[in-house]
C-alpha cells in the first residue's frame, strides 16, 4: 500500500 | 471551504438573478474536465468521507452550473457563447495534457491524469477574467465569486507551507500550479480590493 502515492488532497 | 462557498456562491447568483451575464461557462467546462481527471480515484481508492464527499459534491455541482448555464431557461437565455469565446480546447488542454504527460512523477494514467488537471486548474480562470475585462463592469456577485475562486488556492499554499515544515510534505508540481494559478488572479485582487477599499463598483482596465 504505501508504494502507491495516494494524492490525500482535493 | 472557500472553494465550495465560490461554487455555491455562483449558484446562489444564477437562481436569484437568473441570469449568467458576466459569467465564463469555458471555465466551468475546463473545472469539469478537472475534476473528472483527478477524482477518478473515487471508483478504487478511499481516503475519507469528508475526500469522497466533497470530490463528488465538486463533480455534480460543477456539471450542474453547466446544465444551468447552456440549457435551463431562463439562465441559459442570458449566456452569450459568442463572449465566452476563450478557446480553451487548444490553448489550455492541449499544453496541460503535454506539461501533464512530461512532468508527471509516475507514467502511469492516474498519475499522468492528475498531473494534466494540476497544470489545467491553474489556468482554468483565464476564460472568467478575459469575459470580465471585456464587460469591465463586475457585477458585485460576480467579484465575490472570482475573489473565492483566487482565494481558495493561496489557502491551499498556505496550508502546504504549514506540510512542508510540519511534516515534510513535497509537492512540487501542486505548488508550482498553486502559484501559476494564484499569481493570475494578483492584478483582479488589486482592482478588487481597490473597489471594495473605495466602496465602489468594480471596473476593470
Amino acid at each position: 500500500e504505501e508504494d502507491y502515492k495516494a494524492h490525500d488532497e482535493l | 471551504m472557500l472553494h465550495l462557498m465560490s461554487i455555491l456562491l455562483l449558484l446562489w447568483k444564477l437562481k436569484k438573478s437568473k441570469s449568467c451575464v458576466g459569467i465564463s461557462c469555458r471555465m466551468q467546462e475546463c473545472y469539469a474536465i478537472v475534476f473528472c481527471l483527478r477524482y477518478l480515484d473515487l471508483f478504487y481508492q478511499f481516503i475519507s468521507v469528508y475526500n469522497t464527499a466533497m470530490k463528488v459534491v465538486f463533480i455534480s455541482s460543477t456539471f450542474y452550473l453547466i446544465f444551468l448555464m447552456r440549457f435551463q431557461p431562463p439562465v441559459s437565455a442570458t449566456y452569450d457563447r459568442t463572449a465566452d469565446s476563450f478557446p480553451y480546447e487548444q490553448y489550455l488542454l492541449g499544453p496541460a495534457a503535454v506539461l501533464g504527460f512530461i512532468s508527471a512523477e509516475e507514467w502511469s494514467i492516474p498519475e499522468i491524469f492528475w498531473t494534466a488537471s494540476i497544470w489545467l486548474e491553474s489556468v482554468s480562470i483565464l476564460p472568467q477574467l478575459i469575459l470580465l475585462q471585456q464587460l469591465r463592469e463586475v457585477e458585485n456577485l460576480t467579484a465575490e465569486f472570482v475573489a473565492t475562486m483566487g482565494a481558495y488556492r493561496f489557502f491551499y499554499i498556505l496550508n502546504w507551507i504549514y506540510r512542508y515544515f510540519a511534516e515534510g510534505y513535497v509537492n512540487w508540481i501542486g505548488w508550482l500550479g498553486g502559484i501559476v494559478q494564484t499569481g493570475l488572479y494578483v492584478d483582479f485582487f488589486y482592482y478588487y480590493a481597490m473597489s471594495k477599499w473605495y466602496g465602489q463598483k468594480l471596473v476593470l482596465p
